[in-house]
This record gives structure tokens, C-alpha cells and sequence, in this order.
């Protein structure tokens, strides 16, 4: 394993780290996309089918758990735990899944590897990854407030797809892998989707300001 | 091998 995939696994780690923190510390979930947190959940679950039949390393079955565990815990606070529920800004949080979850689904069927169940799925979860951050961004933009939590959550998972990219330029260059349209594109497009948050993000840190974007 | 190789990843 590279060190940009490394890195990449370890901010994405750490995102879910602070969203945890944010939960449980501070009991409150205020800023979060409910909405997007169960795109990962769907995305994790449908891309993660694999785990039971396929070992590829200790390493790679240990945090496919995590992110599984992670993602439907942190669901389950928003959802269900009675004082975080509360801090939950249901009437902003109002993209809906569908929209994303439908034509993501329909392109999975049209355009993979191979037409398996599997391959279709895992297909489907690198479609809806690449755009699952989208309620999330359209909240925070809603938002006139951003703990910096909120906002350094949104930057590591960020941080952690554009760690991604420079592991597939590194692997193709150096390790001779072989091209992966569907893995690099979706992933460059998940990573262009961010490039206007990291703007307002490193100009509010510059400029020692709360972060904000603009409507 | 190549023909997992995007698949060891996360």
C-alpha cells in the first residue's frame, strides 16, 4: 500500500473520528446531513457485499467493518438518541435521496464491468459516493453557522478522495496498474464536487475567519 | 493481481 492511499484511508478515518466526537461529546449533530450519512450507509453496504466472500488483507476487512459499523451508528444517534435527534436541523436537511439514488442506480445498470449483482452494486456505490455529499454541502450553505467541527469534517472527507486520486496516478505510474474508468472518473468527479467548499474553507482559515459560503 | 486491483481498495 502506498502513502497516498495510507493517507487517504486515515483522513477518512479521521472525518468519521470527529463526526463521532461531535456526536457523542457534544451530543449534538447540529450541521450534519442525516441524509447524507445514510447515502454512506447505503453506499458502504452495497459496495461491502464482497466481505463475506472475497479476503483481500486483515487491514481491508477490519476497516470495510468499521466503516460499516460507523456509518450505521452514526445514523442510528441522529435518528434515535433523544438528546442529539433534537440538535438535528431536520427543515434545512431537505435534499432529497431519490434524486441521487435513482439515476445512480440506473447508471450502474447501464455502464460496469461486468452485469453481475455484485459488480452492479459495487458499481452503484462508486456512482453515489461520488455525489452523496451533496446534502451535506447544500446544508451547509443553508447554514449562517459552521462549528469547526462541521467544517473540518467536511474538509478531511474531501482531503481523503483527493488523497485517492494521487494513490491511482501513483499506482498507474509506478505499480503499472491498469486503467479504471469508472473508479478514477467518478472519483475525480466526487473530488471536483468539494473544490468549491476547499475554497471558502483555506480562505476562512487565512483569513482567520468562521467559515461561511456564500448562498 | 490486476484484475482486482481497484477492489483492495475502500
Amino acid at each position: 500500500m502506498n502513502a497516498f492511499r495510507l493517507a487517504g484511508d486515515m483522513t477518512h478515518l479521521l472525518s468519521i473520528i470527529l463526526l463521532l466526537h461531535k456526536i457523542r461529546a457534544m451530543k449534538s449533530c447540529a450541521g450534519i446531513s442525516l441524509r447524507t450519512q445514510e447515502l454512506y450507509v447505503i453506499v458502504f453496504v452495497t459496495r461491502y457485499v464482497d466481505l463475506s466472500m472475497k479476503y483481500y488483507s486483515f487491514y481491508n476487512s477490519i476497516m470495510k467493518i468499521v466503516f460499516l459499523g460507523t456509518s450505521i451508528s452514526i445514523v442510528w444517534y441522529m435518528r434515535y438518541h433523544k438528546v442529539v435527534k433534537q440538535t438535528y436541523n431536520k427543515d434545512v436537511d431537505t435534499f432529497r435521496h431519490i434524486f441521487l439514488i435513482l439515476p445512480c442506480f440506473v447508471l450502474a445498470l447501464l455502464i460496469n464491468r461486468a452485469f453481475t449483482v455484485i459488480e452492479v452494486l459495487w458499481t452503484f456505490s462508486l456512482y453515489l459516493e461520488a455525489v452523496a455529499i451533496l446534502p451535506q454541502l447544500v446544508l451547509l450553505q443553508r447554514s449562517r453557522n459552521i462549528d469547526n467541527l462541521t467544517g473540518n469534517y467536511v474538509f478531511l472527507l474531501g482531503a481523503y478522495r483527493a488523497f485517492y486520486l494521487l494513490n491511482w496516478i501513483y499506482r498507474f505510474f509506478i505499480e503499472n496498474h491498469q486503467v479504471r474508468w469508472i473508479p478514477w472518473l467518478s472519483g475525480l468527479l466526487q473530488t471536483a464536487i468539494y473544490a468549491d467548499f476547499f475554497y471558502y474553507y483555506i480562505k476562512s482559515w487565512k483569513n482567520r475567519e468562521k467559515l461561511k459560503l456564500p448562498a | 493481481s490486476a484484475s482486482t486491483d481497484v477492489k483492495d481498495e475502500l
